[in-house]
């Protein structure tokens, strides 16, 4: 699946704004903290990441890129326990995130993976109707790409 | 038109995917 990944990573950012995180959740810059895709999932479902949990992804991280990366590294691990535990699927044919170049490089590509990742959990998740109604209501490209996404992570998973 | 024709067989493509998607039960088992 040939997906612009640039344009992957800039229209998840569009569709995470729709979560109304505290966090800011405007820029890559903005995402590389954690604190705003820890708050989505939280939103998606919170008796997996919940308060606690939440509670571990520090906010006020600054530029430190080992704060950032310990944040990054609890959402990633989280999450794909989740897949394997609440979804029972397993996520390991997709290339999972470099978050060292998320960090240290505001990678786009290696951010839309991550946020891919989050993408799947909430079109799969026990409220996951409200959550592609949201999606449809979003402008046709940005659904188009979030479509493409949601096809490659349905590509590579296995039950 | 054409370009209405694709504009709409785009949003058709769309809605179809995200409604096959809410149809599709829960991955959560039980």
């Amino acid at each position: 699946m040939d997906v612009n990944k640039t344009v992957l990573c800039e229209s998840l950012i569009i569709w995470l704004q729709t979560f109304n995180t505290a966090a800011p959740c405007k820029t890559v810059d903005d995402l590389t903290s954690g604190a705003a895709m820890s708050q989505a999932l939280n939103q998606i479902d919170s008796s997996w990441f919940s308060e606690n949990w939440l509670a571990r992804i520090k906010e006020d991280v600054g530029d430190n890129v080992r704060l950032k990366m310990n944040n990054l590294k609890k959402i990633l691990q989280m999450m794909v326990d989740y897949y394997n535990e609440v979804l029972s699927q397993q996520v390991k044919d997709f290339p999972m995130p470099d978050l060292m170049r998320v960090v240290e490089n505001s990678d786009q590509i290696e951010l839309g993976r991550l946020l891919q990742l989050i993408l799947g959990c909430a079109i799969k998740c026990d409220r996951k109707q409200e959550y592609i109604q949201i999606i449809m209501t979003l402008e046709e490209s940005v659904q188009h790409v979030v479509m493409t996404a949601i096809q490659e992570l349905m590509s590579k998973e296995t039950m | 038109d054409p370009n209405m024709k694709g504009a709409a067989a785009n949003e058709g493509v769309l809605a179809n995917f995200f409604n096959s998607l809410l149809s599709k039960k829960t991955g959560v088992p039980g």
